[in-house]
């Protein structure tokens, strides 16, 4: 049975947010305010309980300079690797593929094969290269992705990419694990006279003392 | 473990851009604590795709590259706030803000230690001066301990480094109404003249909390 867009947005409640005040207005849409951005969220069948959206997708229908920051735990999980790796090679890049379920960490070589496998597959569809799909999992220690179910997932997940309010907000419930709420925010703003929209989306609950860098 | 993806339409060069969100990364997300488990998958992406039509921001000294920081950091805190909010078991977010340190780096790490401290005594909604001077105490960042101001909300408990008369029942009733509308719980920490600024966020730490991961497996 598939989920429609508004039904995973909404799957659960929305965290409230607290912004002081400054030269911003809150805008709805999360990571799709901005121009040039489309984002999914579905089940793919890769959480161990329930039908909770558990896959996201997030694109960019240019090269966008790309930045991360990554956890400095010496025990990283492969995906935490491999984009390291990635941001390394190139300095943009057009998607973000997050997974929930397994966090693919202690996974070994075989894990991070996994990775490659994913963030290929993903390019060859959206006809992007290799090195411009980012990766974030997510889950249980020591598991590795459901690969399968990940790889069917695809076609689906970039046939349902939008620009819509919904598709951010589908993509923020798609990356919760054990979160009761999900977590997605954007403003507006003048930045040099232009209107500039600034948004994101995020995930956690538990094992939260981030020391990233 | 700490996911997030960042976008905007912002023009900026590549290095100004990573230099950028490592500093928004750390007046956020590396300001919140839950549990003090540092995850193998913390991962923060930020795309920018130029697509606003702004001139391209090149250098981070600029006025627009100000204007742009601002934006990231309030975008970023306000997912960290939620995350700390959410934190498993929470009854409520602990925002510590803390003044009069040498630097914002310095402030930084005294409000995280705070925050980070196993502060049992706010979900026993017990106004603990003590816990929290001692905490900002072993941050690892000297200061005068009789220059330490310590308020609970608007609430002062202590003053110039020894504990103040409070009403004890508005201190605790300020703390039971934060759990009971999962609301915040503001500690207000000054360490002395400096101009360094900081704030960390986290949550109380209830019987849920070992329940949820008593019974979580990997």
């Amino acid at each position: 049975v598939s989920m429609t867009g508004n039904e995973s947005s909404n799957y659960i409640p929305k965290a409230p947010i607290f912004l002081p005040e400054g030269p911003w207005k809150q805008i709805p849409g999360g990571v799709t305010a901005a121009e040039g951005f489309k984002a999914a969220g579905m089940y793919g069948g890769l959480r161990a309980k329930g039908e909770k959206p558990d896959l996201a997708l997030v694109t960019c229908d240019v090269d966008a300079i790309s930045a991360g920051a990554f956890t400095m735990n010496v025990v990283a999980a492969a995906p935490v690797l491999y984009c390291k790796k990635a941001l390394d090679v190139a300095k943009t890049a057009r998607a973000v593929l997050i997974n929930a379920g397994q966090a693919n960490a202690a996974t070994g070589d075989a894990g991070y094969q996994d990775v490659i496998e994913c963030a290929s597959a993903l390019a060859e569809l959206l006809q992007m290269r290799p090195e411009e799909v980012l990766i974030e999992s997510t889950g249980v220690i020591g598991h590795r992705i459901k690969k399968e179910a990940l790889l069917n997932s695809l076609p689906k997940l970039v046939a349902s990419l939008s620009s819509s309010i919904e598709g951010a907000d589908s993509a923020a419930v798609a990356i919760t694990t054990t979160d009761l709420v999900s977590k997605s925010l954007a403003i507006e703003s003048q930045v040099g006279g232009r209107t500039v929209r600034v948004g994101g989306m995020a995930k956690g609950s538990g094992m939260i003392h981030p020391n990233m860098a | 473990t700490l996911l997030g993806v960042i976008t905007t339409d912002a023009m900026v060069a590549s290095d100004v851009w990573r230099k950028m969100v490592q500093i928004a990364v750390n007046r956020s997300f590396n300001q919140i604590t839950v549990d003090g488990d540092t995850s193998t998958n913390d991962t923060v992406i930020a795309l920018a795709s130029g697509l606003s039509g702004l001139t391209r921001i090149v250098s981070i000294n600029s006025y627009e590259a100000m204007q742009l920081q601002e934006c990231l950091d309030v975008v970023m805190q306000g997912l960290a706030k939620s995350i700390a909010w959410d934190g498993e078991g929470a009854t409520c977010l602990i925002e510590v803000s803390v003044t009069g340190a040498d630097s914002e780096t310095e402030a930084a790490k005294i409000a995280r230690s705070v925050a980070s401290s196993s502060l049992a005594a706010v979900y026993g909604r017990d106004p603990n001066w003590g816990r929290i001077a001692c905490a900002a105490g072993y941050a690892g960042i000297p200061f005068h301990q009789n220059k330490l101001q310590v308020l609970l909300g608007d609430i002062l408990l202590m003053e110039a480094g020894e504990p103040q008369p409070f009403d004890r029942a508005a201190a605790s009733n300020y703390l039971r109404k934060a759990g009971e509308t999962h609301g915040t719980v503001e500690i207000h920490i000054s360490v002395g003249d400096g101009l360094g600024s900081g704030q960390a966020w986290g949550c109380d730490l209830s019987y849920d909390y070992v329940k949820i991961n008593a019974e979580y497996t990997t």
